[in-house]
């Protein structure tokens, strides 16, 4: 029997599979309600983005969400708009380095 | 550039010698432990050419300042893996010296031999990750190693400006590390 070559097997998508599914999240901004917001708040926690106490979240894009967004695109150099546009969701979905963002006292900038 | 909470850095003398080992019970077994070793000494080259520290291999594990390792999921450090993309990696500030890799990834180093979508380039990731080894946090400059995210098929070795200022601000400059040649590159390579 001829199996297919390693390459063709995988059919992931070119970014994590977990956050694939906030591409669903794409254009919401601050009021609406959307199922699977919550697990984008679990993602902004776990990068130090929500710095909650209570990780009991909502499907809610409330306030503190909103500031969480404004603060990823700030360090992440994207456009501050303060919603879910696609640079945003597409930065979100990328893989990257699991140290939080926000373990940081000093930013410095270029002479 | 962005440093940790209290700026760490290493504080051996100068000129500094930090030495580097792989753990032994913690490899990934379809690429060759010396193609790995070639990968990271190049990281550490890099790092090494613009700052007064020399990075040494040792066999010993246990005493290395900096140990490097592949883990899958919960690895017992507070900080899981997640499987295929999503987190690729992680590193630990000043002097804590731990980089760990997630086996669950497709490393390579040459993406013509390794067809996959989700195949990472290890060098790339490795060059990140030992910047925060030194003390460098992530930046918001999206050409920068130390910037947070990486496509997957994508290669991004090379130090930029905002990644040379921020480590020598730290361990100054290596005395043969010229400015002029890192700015010629950069603009050779926007002209691109």
């Amino acid at each position: 029997r001829i199996l297919p070559d390693k390459s063709t097997v995988i059919t992931v998508d070119a970014h994590n599979a977990t956050w694939h599914e906030f591409k669903r999240l794409l254009d919401a901004g601050k009021g609406s309600h959307v199922s699977g917001m919550s697990e984008l708040k679990t993602y902004f926690h776990r990068f130090g983005y929500l710095p909650i106490s209570d990780t009991n979240f909502t499907d809610s894009f409330d306030t503190q969400l909103e500031s969480a967004v404004v603060l990823y695109q700030k360090n992440l150099g994207l456009s501050v708009t303060g919603k879910l546009d696609s640079d945003t969701i597409s930065t979100i979905m990328s893989p990257r380095c699991g140290m939080s963002d926000n373990a940081h006292a000093l930013h410095t900038t270029r002479r | 550039f962005v440093y940790f909470n209290g700026k760490p850095r290493w504080l051996h003398t100068t000129p500094m010698t930090l030495t580097y080992a792989f753990s032994p019970d913690n490899m990934i077994d379809y690429m060759s432990i010396s193609e790995i070793r070639s990968v990271f000494k190049r990281a550490f080259s890099r790092w090494a050419s613009v700052i007064p520290v020399n990075f040494t291999e040792t066999e010993n594990y246990l005493s290395a300042n900096i140990r490097i390792g592949f883990y899958r999921g919960d690895h017992g450090d507070g900080e899981p893996f997640d499987g295929v993309l999503g987190v690729l990696a992680h590193a630990f500030s000043p002097e804590n010296g731990r980089l760990h890799l997630d086996a669950a990834e497709t490393w390579t180093v040459d993406f013509n031999s390794v067809k996959s979508k989700v195949a990472v380039d290890l060098e790339s990731v490795a060059t990140h990750e030992i910047g925060h080894v030194l003390g460098l946090a992530h930046t918001s400059v999206k050409e920068a190693v130390m910037y947070p995210s990486l496509s997957p098929r994508t290669k991004k070795v090379d130090l930029k400006i905002d990644d040379v200022e921020g480590v020598q601000a730290l361990y100054g400059s290596n005395p043969n590390f010229k400015f002029s040649s890192l700015l010629e590159s950069e603009n050779s390579s926007n002209h691109a």
